[in-house]
C-alpha cells in the first residue's frame, strides 16, 4: 500500500501562529486574513477545527523571518474581534507524505502516524489534502521524523524541501 | 492576482467526526486512525489545531455511508484513550478553491474568507496545502458559496466534483 507515496517532504523554517477563543461567525476569518494578505505576509497552512461553544481556534504558520511583522498585524485584531488571546511557536516543523489519490485507500496516515509515535515525535497539527499528509512537530524531531516516514514507507531518498 | 486558480470544487457527501479533549502525546493519533484503516474506512480530510493544557480536539471527515461504521469504531476508542467526548455533523459541505503556489503570494485565502462572509456563510472548518484552500461549511450555503468563489475568482464553471 505504499505504492501511492511519492516522497516525504519536510520545511524547517516554520513558525505558527494561534489566535484562541475566536468568535465562530462569518466574517471573522477574513478579518485575520485579509489585513495579513495587505501587509504583504505569506502564509503557509491555515488550520481550524470546529467550534465548541460558537468559539475555535485559528491556527496559521508563516517564516520565521515574517513572525514580527504577523504578530504586528494580528495583536489589535485579536482584541477587535473579541478573541481571548494569541500564542506563537518558532520551535517547529512540517513533515509531509506526499502522494496521490492517498485518501480513497485506507493506511496512509495511520502509518504515518504510527511511524511518528514509534519514533517518539509528538504531533502538534495535522492538516490533510487528497495529496498531501502534513505534520507540524517539534523541530528537534524532524531528523528522526523524516529517516523513520523514509523507512515506513518504503522511500529512498527526501523528495524536496516543503 | 487571481492568475493561480484553476477552479473552484465542491464535495457534499461530507461527515464530520469530531473528538474532543483528546490527550495530546505520542500515539493518540495512532491509535485513533489506524482501527478505522483495519476497518477499511476511507478518511478524506483530518484537522487538528495545536493543544491548548494538553487537549486537544481531532476531526476528520468520511462519506455520508461510512459513518456509521466510523461511529462504531471510534466510540470505544474515545474512551479508552480518555477523550472527553465525540460528535459528528452530517449536514457539512466542502469548497475549495484549487490552484497552484498560491501560498506564495498572499490574498488567496483572505480573498475566499471575504467572499464566503459576503454571502453570510460560516466557515466551520479550515485546511489547506499549496494547492487547495478547503473550507468546510454548512451544505445549505453550498450554492451560493460556489457562485460567490467563481465570481470573486473571475473563473467560468466548476472544475470537479471534490
Ligand atoms: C472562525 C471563522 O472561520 C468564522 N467561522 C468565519 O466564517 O469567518
Ligand atoms: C493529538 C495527537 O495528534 C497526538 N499529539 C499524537 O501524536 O498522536
Amino acid at each position: 500500500m505504499k505504492d501511492k507515496v511519492k516522497g516525504i517532504a519536510h520545511d524547517l523554517d516554520v513558525t505558527k501562529v494561534t489566535i484562541l477563543g475566536v468568535p465562530d461567525h462569518p466574517g471573522i476569518a477574513a478579518s485575520i486574513f485579509s489585513p495579513l494578505s495587505d501587509a504583504g505576509i505569506s502564509v503557509d497552512i491555515i488550520v481550524q477545527n470546529s467550534s465548541v461553544d460558537k468559539l475555535t481556534d485559528l491556527s496559521f504558520t508563516v517564516e520565521r523571518s515574517s513572525l514580527d511583522e504577523a504578530l504586528a498585524v494580528i495583536n489589535p485584531i485579536t482584541k477587535t474581534i473579541g478573541a481571548s488571546s494569541l500564542t506563537s511557536n518558532t520551535n517547529l516543523a512540517k513533515v509531509s507524505v506526499v502522494g496521490a489519490g492517498m485518501q480513497s485507500q485506507p493506511g496512509y496516515a495511520s502509518t504515518m502516524f504510527e511511524c511518528l509515535n514509534k519514533v517518539g515525535v509528538n504531533i502538534e497539527m495535522i492538516t490533510t489534502s487528497e495529496i498531501r499528509i502534513t505534520c507540524i512537530i517539534h523541530e528537534e524531531g524532524v531528523q528522526k521524523a523524516i529517516r523513520a516516514l523514509h523507512s515506513a514507507f518504503e522511500l529512498e531518498a527526501d523528495i524536496e524541501e516543503s
